[in-house]
């Protein structure tokens, strides 16, 4: 919904990365590895 | 000048050795020498470019396969599938090679040889030669071991090159992570302060409204 | 049993080659046979384990030192710097070896040796075991030469892979760089929008209290 879309907007980058909790070393790796049609 | 030397046996005496040495200059097809010994006695001939026509014209065969079947029975290497039989007439010289086939076999060709007079200077020229021969298989052998050791060498030194690239990289990727993330973090700390600065700003409105 | 031929000439007849034989059990100093030809006659002896105890004695020198010139004299390899000197009396069967130096020589040691009445199968034999050496090298040679082939192949494929690694790892240094600079972006945009939201909230706030 609309709703949660806002929600995730706020929370999460659109790579999907948390704006707000740190991250790991391997949950930036796995993160890197979704990236896709990186320019 | 180019040499084989075989071990030999005749039709007419099985249990005993002789040796054949074909001499050539580059192509057999130009024709060769003959040299038989038994280690007693030796025996030379030739076969010139015209007889190796002739034998070919006679059999009815190409003369490029008729010098292949020679090269076969007098210059063979260990292997060889075909048989060829050898057979010599002391008395008149007569020195003759056949194939052999299933159930019969055909005469390949035939040279007549004279005796010579000197048959240890062919039996000592023919050691000789032997001697030189493993002589220098011996070299080509120490050229090649030493060849063996320095690729082996080399192959364990880019190896360990090759794992020492590996685990660099892993190392070099473990650390890019590690800084990526320290940045990343310092980033998303600020984006909390932030983000609390906005929530509490809106808190204390509220509160003047109502005093208001 | 091992054996070793060499090509020998005598000090009485200088222009003349002969073939030394020796043949002994694993070590040279239990005892060896000796087998000489000139390619037309042949003749054979024993030296053993006593009789060499006995000439180490006779030249006051020590046993393992005897021995030691003993193999250089009779199985040297090509190229030996050491100079050796042979002869033999046919009349008596005496054959002798002696070490040359600068300007004496001094008798290593000797033995009596037969005449053979069958040269022709030592000789025979003789070239024989050439023919088997030869075959022999040959094929350690071909067995050498396909290993050195498999160890350049087997380098030739490493050398590759290093080569990929390397240019694989600049891609991936570029590639990670790339991903964190996106991602990085984000933050910072986030970071951007916060903070304009921050400022926009303080100015309306201030109107409001100029209306109140």
């Amino acid at each position: 919904t609309p709703a949660t879309q806002r929600h995730f907007a706020r929370e999460y980058d659109r790579f999907g990365d948390s704006y707000f909790a740190d991250t790991s070393p391997d949950q930036l790796k796995e993160l890197f590895s979704g990236m896709k049609d990186v320019p | 000048m180019e040499r084989k030397v075989s071990r030999i046996s005749l039709v007419s005496e099985p249990s005993k050795i002789y040796f054949l040495q074909v001499f050539w200059e580059k192509e057999l097809s130009t024709g060769f020498a003959i040299s038989l010994t038994d280690g007693l006695s030796a025996w030379t001939g030739k076969v010139s470019e015209v007889d190796i026509s002739r034998e070919a014209e006679d059999m009815a065969m190409e003369k490029e396969k008729y010098i292949d079947e020679l090269r076969r029975a007098l210059v063979w290497e260990e292997g060889s599938a075909d048989t060829y039989i050898f057979d010599f007439r002391k008395e008149s010289g007569h020195f003759f090679y056949e194939k052999s086939l299933k159930d019969v076999s055909f005469r390949l060709g035939s040279v007549e040889l004279q005796e010579v007079s000197s048959p240890d200077e062919v039996i000592r020229e023919l050691i000789g030669h032997c001697l030189d021969c493993i002589a220098e298989q011996q070299s080509k052998n120490k050229h090649l071991q030493k060849e063996n050791e320095r690729l082996l060498s080399d192959w364990n030194k880019i190896q360990k090159q090759l794992e020492k690239y590996v685990s660099a990289r892993e190392v070099l990727e473990a650390d890019l992570y590690n800084r990526f993330v320290l940045v990343l973090n310092e980033k998303k700390a600020k984006i909390r302060s932030l983000q609390k600065l906005i929530n509490e700003g809106q808190a204390p409105e509220k509160d003047t409204q109502n005093e208001r």
